[in-house]
Protein backbone atom coordinates (compact mmCIF):
# COMPACT_ATOMS: atom_id res chain seq x y z
CA UNK A 1 0.00 0.00 0.00
CA UNK A 2 1.32 3.66 0.00
CA UNK A 3 -0.01 6.52 1.84
CA UNK A 4 -0.26 10.00 0.04
CA UNK A 5 3.01 12.25 0.26
CA UNK A 6 2.58 13.79 3.53
CA UNK A 7 0.20 11.03 4.89
CA UNK A 8 -2.63 13.86 5.21
CA UNK A 9 -5.29 12.32 7.46
CA UNK A 10 -8.61 13.38 9.46
CA UNK A 11 -7.88 14.24 12.63
CA UNK A 12 -11.08 13.15 13.53
CA UNK A 13 -12.80 10.05 13.05
CA UNK A 14 -16.41 10.55 13.03
CA UNK A 15 -16.45 11.64 9.57
CA UNK A 16 -19.36 13.22 6.65
CA UNK A 17 -20.35 12.73 3.53
CA UNK A 18 -23.04 13.99 1.42
CA UNK A 19 -24.08 12.89 -2.15
CA UNK A 20 -24.56 16.28 -4.16
CA UNK A 21 -25.83 14.27 -7.26
CA UNK A 22 -26.86 10.98 -8.75
CA UNK A 23 -26.63 9.37 -11.69
CA UNK A 24 -29.99 8.21 -13.55
CA UNK A 25 -28.41 4.78 -14.36
CA UNK A 26 -29.08 3.56 -10.79
CA UNK A 27 -32.29 4.52 -8.47
CA UNK A 28 -31.34 6.73 -5.99
CA UNK A 29 -31.27 4.27 -3.44
CA UNK A 30 -29.41 1.85 -5.63
CA UNK A 31 -26.74 4.82 -5.09
CA UNK A 32 -26.95 5.26 -1.58
CA UNK A 33 -27.03 1.79 -0.62
CA UNK A 34 -23.26 1.16 -2.67
CA UNK A 35 -22.25 4.53 -1.38
CA UNK A 36 -22.91 3.53 2.49
CA UNK A 37 -21.78 -0.14 1.44
CA UNK A 38 -18.32 1.01 0.11
CA UNK A 39 -17.96 3.18 3.43
CA UNK A 40 -18.66 0.27 5.25
CA UNK A 41 -15.16 -1.52 3.60
CA UNK A 42 -12.91 1.05 5.12
CA UNK A 43 -15.06 1.45 8.80
CA UNK A 44 -14.93 -2.54 9.65
CA UNK A 45 -11.11 -2.69 9.72
CA UNK A 46 -11.03 1.30 11.31
CA UNK A 47 -12.52 3.60 14.13
CA UNK A 48 -13.64 5.67 11.42
CA UNK A 49 -17.15 6.15 10.94
CA UNK A 50 -19.32 7.68 8.61
CA UNK A 51 -22.86 9.83 8.43
CA UNK A 52 -24.74 10.51 5.35
CA UNK A 53 -25.83 14.11 5.93
CA UNK A 54 -28.48 15.80 3.30
CA UNK A 55 -27.14 20.00 4.28
CA UNK A 56 -24.39 21.90 4.23
CA UNK A 57 -20.69 21.16 3.91
CA UNK A 58 -19.53 17.25 4.63
CA UNK A 59 -16.09 15.98 4.89
CA UNK A 60 -16.70 13.93 1.73
CA UNK A 61 -18.72 15.29 -1.16
CA UNK A 62 -20.05 12.81 -3.62
CA UNK A 63 -20.94 13.98 -6.66
CA UNK A 64 -21.25 12.54 -10.53
CA UNK A 65 -19.78 15.20 -13.21
CA UNK A 66 -18.77 15.01 -16.94
CA UNK A 67 -15.78 16.24 -18.61
CA UNK A 68 -14.36 19.69 -17.40
CA UNK A 69 -15.82 19.93 -13.97
CA UNK A 70 -13.33 22.38 -12.50
CA UNK A 71 -11.22 20.99 -10.58
CA UNK A 72 -8.54 20.68 -13.14
CA UNK A 73 -8.43 17.26 -13.84
CA UNK A 74 -11.58 16.95 -16.50
CA UNK A 75 -13.31 13.21 -17.36
CA UNK A 76 -12.66 11.49 -20.96
CA UNK A 77 -15.63 10.30 -21.62
CA UNK A 78 -16.94 6.54 -21.16
CA UNK A 79 -14.30 4.24 -20.11
CA UNK A 80 -10.10 5.42 -19.66
CA UNK A 81 -10.46 7.28 -16.39
CA UNK A 82 -13.64 6.28 -14.37
CA UNK A 83 -13.39 8.57 -11.54
CA UNK A 84 -10.95 10.48 -8.71
CA UNK A 85 -10.90 11.60 -5.28
CA UNK A 86 -8.81 13.81 -2.91
CA UNK A 87 -6.86 13.60 -0.03
CA UNK A 88 -8.06 15.07 2.95
CA UNK A 89 -8.49 18.30 3.78
CA UNK A 90 -10.84 21.30 4.14
CA UNK A 91 -12.95 22.50 0.82
CA UNK A 92 -12.26 19.88 -1.92
CA UNK A 93 -10.32 17.87 0.23
CA UNK A 94 -11.65 14.18 0.69
CA UNK A 95 -14.36 14.93 -2.19
CA UNK A 96 -14.78 11.76 -4.75
CA UNK A 97 -15.94 12.42 -8.48
CA UNK A 98 -17.41 10.09 -10.41
CA UNK A 99 -17.82 10.39 -14.54
CA UNK A 100 -20.88 10.92 -15.27
CA UNK A 101 -20.63 9.52 -19.05
CA UNK A 102 -19.74 6.07 -17.68
CA UNK A 103 -22.31 2.76 -16.95
CA UNK A 104 -22.53 2.52 -13.67
CA UNK A 105 -23.84 -0.86 -12.37
CA UNK A 106 -24.39 -3.13 -9.48
CA UNK A 107 -23.24 -6.03 -11.33
CA UNK A 108 -20.42 -7.63 -12.93
CA UNK A 109 -21.25 -4.98 -16.17
CA UNK A 110 -18.41 -2.11 -16.30
CA UNK A 111 -18.63 -0.17 -14.17
CA UNK A 112 -19.05 -1.57 -10.45
CA UNK A 113 -20.47 1.84 -9.18
CA UNK A 114 -19.65 0.17 -5.38
CA UNK A 115 -16.26 -1.00 -6.38
CA UNK A 116 -14.79 2.07 -8.09
CA UNK A 117 -16.70 4.30 -4.86
CA UNK A 118 -14.69 2.11 -2.38
CA UNK A 119 -11.60 2.68 -3.94
CA UNK A 120 -11.99 6.47 -4.19
CA UNK A 121 -13.12 6.85 -0.42
CA UNK A 122 -9.76 5.00 0.02
CA UNK A 123 -7.85 8.40 -1.37
CA UNK A 124 -10.46 10.34 0.36
CA UNK A 125 -9.16 8.84 3.86
CA UNK A 126 -5.41 9.67 2.84
CA UNK A 127 -4.64 6.60 1.02
CA UNK A 128 -2.22 6.36 -2.95
CA UNK A 129 -2.87 3.48 -5.12
CA UNK A 130 -1.18 -0.03 -4.24
CA UNK A 131 1.13 -1.90 -6.83
CA UNK A 132 -0.50 -4.58 -5.61
CA UNK A 133 -2.69 -6.02 -7.88
CA UNK A 134 -5.04 -7.83 -6.04
CA UNK A 135 -5.40 -4.61 -3.84
CA UNK A 136 -8.62 -2.49 -3.78
CA UNK A 137 -6.43 0.37 -4.13
CA UNK A 138 -4.66 -0.87 -7.13
CA UNK A 139 -5.18 1.71 -9.99
CA UNK A 140 -6.93 -0.06 -12.46
CA UNK A 141 -10.13 -1.97 -12.15
CA UNK A 142 -11.13 -5.23 -11.46
CA UNK A 143 -14.45 -6.62 -10.86
CA UNK A 144 -15.00 -8.22 -7.51
CA UNK A 145 -18.47 -10.02 -6.64
CA UNK A 146 -19.83 -7.56 -4.10
CA UNK A 147 -21.87 -9.58 -2.37
CA UNK A 148 -18.49 -11.37 -1.31
CA UNK A 149 -16.56 -8.67 -1.17
CA UNK A 150 -13.81 -8.84 1.37
CA UNK A 151 -11.02 -5.90 1.65
CA UNK A 152 -7.45 -7.03 0.98
CA UNK A 153 -5.01 -7.62 3.51
CA UNK A 154 -2.82 -4.70 2.23
CA UNK A 155 -5.22 -2.06 2.29
CA UNK A 156 -6.52 -3.10 5.84
CA UNK A 157 -2.74 -2.16 6.29
CA UNK A 158 -3.14 1.03 4.89
CA UNK A 159 -6.20 2.51 6.42
CA UNK A 160 -4.64 0.98 10.14
CA UNK A 161 -1.04 2.59 9.42
CA UNK A 162 -3.18 5.90 9.02
CA UNK A 163 -5.61 5.65 11.72
CA UNK A 164 -4.95 2.46 13.36
CA UNK A 165 -7.23 -0.69 14.05
CA UNK A 166 -11.12 -1.18 14.49
CA UNK A 167 -12.38 -0.79 18.10
CA UNK A 168 -14.02 -4.28 17.41
CA UNK A 169 -12.35 -6.78 19.79
CA UNK A 170 -11.25 -9.08 16.63
CA UNK A 171 -9.23 -7.36 14.18
CA UNK A 172 -10.20 -8.36 10.57
CA UNK A 173 -8.13 -9.71 8.01
CA UNK A 174 -8.30 -9.94 4.02
CA UNK A 175 -7.14 -11.79 1.35
CA UNK A 176 -3.82 -11.68 0.36
CA UNK A 177 -2.47 -11.87 -3.46
CA UNK A 178 -0.60 -15.10 -4.37
CA UNK A 179 3.21 -14.26 -5.15
CA UNK A 180 4.63 -16.70 -7.97
CA UNK A 181 7.87 -16.98 -6.45
CA UNK A 182 6.82 -18.18 -3.33
CA UNK A 183 8.35 -21.31 -2.00
CA UNK A 184 5.44 -22.88 -0.60
CA UNK A 185 3.02 -21.68 -3.20
CA UNK A 186 0.13 -24.38 -4.16
CA UNK A 187 -2.18 -24.12 -7.20
CA UNK A 188 -5.81 -25.09 -6.84
CA UNK A 189 -6.21 -25.94 -10.47
CA UNK A 190 -3.79 -26.06 -14.06
CA UNK A 191 -5.93 -27.13 -17.17
CA UNK A 192 -4.71 -26.41 -20.69
CA UNK A 193 -6.80 -23.66 -22.97
CA UNK A 194 -5.88 -23.45 -26.40
CA UNK A 195 -2.09 -23.72 -26.27
CA UNK A 196 -1.67 -21.62 -22.83
CA UNK A 197 -1.69 -23.06 -19.34
CA UNK A 198 -3.66 -21.29 -16.85
CA UNK A 199 -3.12 -21.63 -13.08
CA UNK A 200 -5.94 -20.89 -10.78
CA UNK A 201 -4.97 -19.73 -7.42
CA UNK A 202 -7.90 -18.05 -5.12
CA UNK A 203 -9.56 -15.30 -7.05
CA UNK A 204 -6.69 -15.18 -9.16
CA UNK A 205 -4.96 -17.90 -12.28
CA UNK A 206 -1.47 -16.56 -13.57
CA UNK A 207 -1.85 -17.43 -17.21
CA UNK A 208 1.29 -18.81 -18.96
CA UNK A 209 2.02 -18.15 -22.62
CA UNK A 210 3.75 -21.53 -24.42
CA UNK A 211 5.89 -19.60 -26.99
CA UNK A 212 6.93 -16.18 -24.98
CA UNK A 213 6.77 -18.19 -21.58
CA UNK A 214 5.48 -15.06 -20.53
CA UNK A 215 3.07 -15.35 -16.88
CA UNK A 216 0.59 -12.56 -16.09
CA UNK A 217 -1.61 -12.18 -13.43
CA UNK A 218 -5.07 -11.92 -13.69
CA UNK A 219 -8.52 -12.03 -11.60
CA UNK A 220 -10.97 -14.67 -12.70
CA UNK A 221 -13.63 -12.23 -12.56
CA UNK A 222 -11.76 -10.28 -15.39
CA UNK A 223 -12.30 -13.32 -17.88
CA UNK A 224 -15.52 -15.16 -16.07
CA UNK A 225 -17.21 -12.71 -13.69
CA UNK A 226 -19.72 -15.84 -13.58
CA UNK A 227 -17.18 -17.98 -11.84
CA UNK A 228 -17.04 -18.09 -8.18
CA UNK A 229 -13.28 -17.84 -6.30
CA UNK A 230 -11.50 -21.23 -4.85
CA UNK A 231 -11.85 -23.66 -7.70
CA UNK A 232 -10.76 -26.94 -6.86
CA UNK A 233 -9.91 -28.79 -10.25
CA UNK A 234 -10.32 -27.89 -14.32
CA UNK A 235 -9.48 -30.06 -17.40
CA UNK A 236 -9.73 -29.08 -21.18
CA UNK A 237 -11.31 -31.43 -23.60
CA UNK A 238 -9.54 -31.21 -26.82
CA UNK A 239 -12.13 -32.48 -28.98
CA UNK A 240 -14.90 -30.82 -28.16
CA UNK A 241 -12.92 -27.41 -27.14
CA UNK A 242 -13.90 -26.90 -23.98
CA UNK A 243 -12.39 -26.48 -21.12
CA UNK A 244 -14.38 -28.09 -17.51
CA UNK A 245 -14.25 -25.75 -13.90
CA UNK A 246 -14.84 -27.83 -11.06
CA UNK A 247 -15.74 -26.54 -7.16
CA UNK A 248 -17.59 -28.28 -4.98
CA UNK A 249 -19.54 -30.44 -6.40
CA UNK A 250 -20.58 -27.97 -9.01
CA UNK A 251 -19.05 -27.64 -12.35
CA UNK A 252 -19.06 -25.40 -15.29
CA UNK A 253 -18.15 -25.80 -18.77
CA UNK A 254 -16.42 -23.06 -20.89
CA UNK A 255 -16.07 -22.26 -24.72
CA UNK A 256 -12.61 -20.03 -24.98
CA UNK A 257 -14.47 -16.98 -22.48
CA UNK A 258 -17.90 -17.63 -22.90
CA UNK A 259 -19.92 -20.35 -20.57
CA UNK A 260 -22.05 -23.02 -21.86
CA UNK A 261 -25.81 -22.72 -21.31
CA UNK A 262 -27.19 -25.09 -18.70
CA UNK A 263 -24.24 -24.83 -16.26
CA UNK A 264 -23.33 -25.07 -13.50
CA UNK A 265 -23.97 -28.86 -13.31
CA UNK A 266 -23.86 -31.43 -10.38
CA UNK A 267 -21.20 -33.93 -10.83
CA UNK A 268 -23.28 -36.55 -10.45
CA UNK A 269 -23.61 -36.11 -14.34
CA UNK A 270 -20.51 -37.76 -14.89
CA UNK A 271 -21.24 -40.80 -12.35
CA UNK A 272 -20.20 -39.67 -9.00
CA UNK A 273 -21.50 -40.87 -5.94
CA UNK A 274 -23.32 -38.69 -3.58
CA UNK A 275 -20.60 -39.18 -1.03
CA UNK A 276 -17.87 -37.83 -3.20
CA UNK A 277 -18.19 -33.68 -2.33
CA UNK A 278 -15.16 -32.38 -4.48
CA UNK A 279 -12.90 -33.33 -6.68
CA UNK A 280 -9.36 -32.63 -6.58
CA UNK A 281 -7.78 -32.60 -9.93
CA UNK A 282 -8.97 -33.52 -13.38
CA UNK A 283 -7.21 -34.10 -16.51
CA UNK A 284 -8.60 -35.57 -20.37
CA UNK A 285 -6.54 -37.56 -22.57
CA UNK A 286 -7.18 -40.13 -25.54
CA UNK A 287 -11.02 -39.81 -25.06
CA UNK A 288 -10.26 -40.39 -21.18
CA UNK A 289 -10.91 -38.19 -18.05
CA UNK A 290 -9.31 -39.08 -15.10
CA UNK A 291 -10.73 -37.57 -11.54
CA UNK A 292 -8.55 -37.59 -8.68
CA UNK A 293 -10.49 -37.52 -5.34
CA UNK A 294 -8.18 -38.01 -2.10
CA UNK A 295 -6.28 -41.06 -3.24
CA UNK A 296 -8.28 -42.40 -5.32
CA UNK A 297 -8.36 -42.28 -9.18
CA UNK A 298 -11.28 -42.44 -11.24
CA UNK A 299 -11.34 -42.62 -14.94
CA UNK A 300 -14.74 -41.50 -17.28
CA UNK A 301 -14.95 -42.40 -20.88
CA UNK A 302 -15.60 -39.32 -22.88
CA UNK A 303 -17.49 -41.00 -25.48
CA UNK A 304 -19.42 -43.29 -23.50
CA UNK A 305 -20.47 -40.84 -21.07
CA UNK A 306 -19.69 -43.23 -18.28
CA UNK A 307 -17.23 -43.86 -15.72
CA UNK A 308 -14.95 -47.02 -16.50
CA UNK A 309 -15.16 -50.51 -14.84
CA UNK A 310 -12.20 -51.33 -11.75
CA UNK A 311 -12.34 -47.51 -11.23
CA UNK A 312 -12.10 -45.88 -9.01
CA UNK A 313 -8.22 -47.13 -8.19
CA UNK A 314 -5.66 -45.98 -6.04
CA UNK A 315 -3.55 -43.48 -7.69
CA UNK A 316 -0.20 -45.12 -6.76
CA UNK A 317 -1.55 -48.26 -8.78
CA UNK A 318 -2.72 -46.21 -11.72
CA UNK A 319 0.35 -43.86 -11.96
CA UNK A 320 3.10 -45.74 -9.92
CA UNK A 321 5.19 -42.92 -8.51
CA UNK A 322 2.68 -40.37 -7.51
CA UNK A 323 1.89 -41.36 -3.55
CA UNK A 324 0.36 -37.91 -3.06
CA UNK A 325 -2.55 -36.17 -3.06
CA UNK A 326 -3.03 -34.45 -6.25
CA UNK A 327 -4.30 -30.72 -6.36
CA UNK A 328 -3.78 -29.98 -9.95
CA UNK A 329 -2.44 -31.88 -13.32
CA UNK A 330 -2.15 -31.21 -16.88
CA UNK A 331 -1.70 -32.46 -19.57
CA UNK A 332 1.87 -31.64 -22.07
CA UNK A 333 2.51 -33.63 -24.83
CA UNK A 334 3.29 -37.04 -23.47
CA UNK A 335 3.63 -36.17 -19.86
CA UNK A 336 0.95 -35.67 -16.87
CA UNK A 337 1.94 -32.79 -14.73
CA UNK A 338 0.86 -33.80 -11.07
CA UNK A 339 1.12 -30.63 -8.87
CA UNK A 340 1.36 -31.46 -4.95
CA UNK A 341 2.04 -28.84 -2.59
CA UNK A 342 4.77 -26.57 -3.73
CA UNK A 343 6.00 -29.96 -6.51
CA UNK A 344 5.18 -31.11 -9.22
CA UNK A 345 6.13 -34.19 -10.64
CA UNK A 346 6.27 -35.21 -14.66
CA UNK A 347 4.32 -38.89 -15.59
CA UNK A 348 6.07 -39.97 -18.75
CA UNK A 349 2.68 -41.95 -20.50
CA UNK A 350 5.75 -43.76 -22.53
CA UNK A 351 7.51 -45.19 -20.02
CA UNK A 352 4.44 -45.06 -17.41
CA UNK A 353 6.84 -43.80 -14.70
CA UNK A 354 7.50 -40.27 -12.92
CA UNK A 355 10.87 -38.77 -14.68
CA UNK A 356 10.95 -35.67 -12.80
CA UNK A 357 10.31 -33.58 -9.84
CA UNK A 358 10.83 -30.00 -8.93
CA UNK A 359 9.49 -26.75 -7.85
CA UNK A 360 5.80 -26.28 -9.10
CA UNK A 361 6.55 -22.28 -9.29
CA UNK A 362 9.11 -23.25 -11.62
CA UNK A 363 6.01 -22.89 -14.73
CA UNK A 364 5.65 -19.24 -13.69
CA UNK A 365 9.63 -18.75 -14.50
CA UNK A 366 10.36 -18.42 -10.91
CA UNK B 1 -7.23 -0.70 -44.49
CA UNK B 2 -4.92 -1.59 -41.90
CA UNK B 3 -3.36 1.75 -39.71
CA UNK B 4 -0.07 2.71 -41.91
CA UNK B 5 2.56 2.42 -38.64
CA UNK B 6 3.33 6.21 -38.82
CA UNK B 7 0.14 6.72 -37.88
CA UNK B 8 0.14 3.76 -35.40
CA UNK B 9 3.13 4.71 -34.20
CA UNK B 10 2.34 8.92 -33.91
CA UNK B 11 -1.08 7.36 -32.31
CA UNK B 12 0.88 5.21 -29.18
CA UNK B 13 3.57 8.13 -28.82
CA UNK B 14 0.28 10.32 -27.81
CA UNK B 15 -0.94 7.43 -25.72
CA UNK B 16 1.93 7.31 -23.96
CA UNK B 17 2.45 10.47 -23.30
CA UNK B 18 -1.23 11.57 -22.15
CA UNK B 19 -0.86 8.76 -19.56
CA UNK B 20 2.35 9.85 -18.24
CA UNK B 21 1.18 12.99 -17.80
CA UNK B 22 -1.81 12.28 -16.23
CA UNK B 23 -0.69 9.47 -14.07
CA UNK B 24 3.02 10.13 -13.66
CA UNK B 25 3.38 14.16 -13.55
CA UNK B 26 5.45 14.28 -17.04
CA UNK B 27 6.38 17.53 -17.61
CA UNK B 28 4.80 19.16 -20.61
CA UNK B 29 6.92 19.13 -23.60
CA UNK B 30 6.40 22.63 -25.47
CA UNK B 31 9.98 24.33 -24.23
CA UNK B 32 12.14 20.93 -24.09
CA UNK B 33 14.23 19.78 -26.94
CA UNK B 34 13.37 16.24 -28.40
CA UNK B 35 16.14 15.10 -27.15
CA UNK B 36 15.00 15.62 -23.58
CA UNK B 37 12.04 14.97 -24.01
CA UNK B 38 12.90 11.58 -24.66
CA UNK B 39 14.89 11.00 -22.18
CA UNK B 40 12.06 11.91 -19.76
CA UNK B 41 9.55 9.61 -21.46
CA UNK B 42 12.05 6.54 -21.45
CA UNK B 43 12.47 7.87 -17.50
CA UNK B 44 8.85 7.60 -16.60
CA UNK B 45 7.71 4.52 -18.46
CA UNK B 46 10.24 2.75 -16.86
CA UNK B 47 8.63 4.11 -13.51
CA UNK B 48 5.14 3.07 -14.54
CA UNK B 49 6.74 -0.28 -16.06
CA UNK B 50 8.34 -0.36 -12.48
CA UNK B 51 4.77 0.36 -10.52
CA UNK B 52 2.79 -2.61 -13.00
CA UNK B 53 5.69 -5.12 -12.31
CA UNK B 54 6.31 -5.15 -16.44
CA UNK B 55 9.42 -5.06 -17.81
CA UNK B 56 11.78 -2.26 -17.51
CA UNK B 57 11.90 -1.49 -21.02
CA UNK B 58 11.69 2.47 -21.34
CA UNK B 59 9.87 1.51 -24.42
CA UNK B 60 6.24 1.39 -25.53
CA UNK B 61 5.68 -2.40 -25.89
CA UNK B 62 2.66 -4.22 -26.28
CA UNK B 63 2.46 -5.32 -22.49
CA UNK B 64 2.63 -1.67 -21.70
CA UNK B 65 0.29 -0.30 -23.83
CA UNK B 66 -2.26 -2.97 -23.00
CA UNK B 67 -1.99 -1.85 -19.42
CA UNK B 68 -2.21 2.03 -20.13
CA UNK B 69 -5.42 0.85 -22.29
CA UNK B 70 -7.16 -0.22 -18.97
CA UNK B 71 -10.02 1.80 -17.47
CA UNK B 72 -8.63 3.08 -14.25
CA UNK B 73 -8.81 5.90 -11.36
CA UNK B 74 -7.89 9.47 -12.07
CA UNK B 75 -5.35 9.73 -9.09
CA UNK B 76 -1.75 9.75 -10.15
CA UNK B 77 0.50 7.07 -9.33
CA UNK B 78 3.30 9.10 -8.17
CA UNK B 79 3.28 12.03 -6.03
CA UNK B 80 0.20 13.94 -4.52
Amino acid sequence: FRLTPGSPKWTHTNLTYRIINYTPQLSKTTVETAIEKAFRVWSVPSPLTFTEISQGEADINIAFVPREHGDNSPFDGPNGILAHAFQPGQGIGGDAHFDSEETWTQDSRNYNLFLVAAHEFGHSLGLSHSSDPGALMYPNYAYSDPSTYSLPQDDINGIQTLYGPSNSPIQPTGPSTPTACDPHLRFDAVTTLRGEIYFFKDKYFWRRHPQLREVDLNFISLFWPFLPNGLQAAYEDFDKDLVFLFKGRQYWALSGYDIQQGYPRDIANYGFPSSVRAIDAAVSYRGKTYFFVNNQCWRYDNSRGTMDPGYPRSISRAFPGINCRVDAVFLQNSFLLFFSGPQYFAFNLVTHSVTRAARSNLWLNC
Amino acid sequence: LPVPPEDLEEKNAKTVENYLRKFYHLPSTQFQSARRNSTMVAEKLREMQRFFGLAETGKADAATLEMMGKPRCGVPDTGD
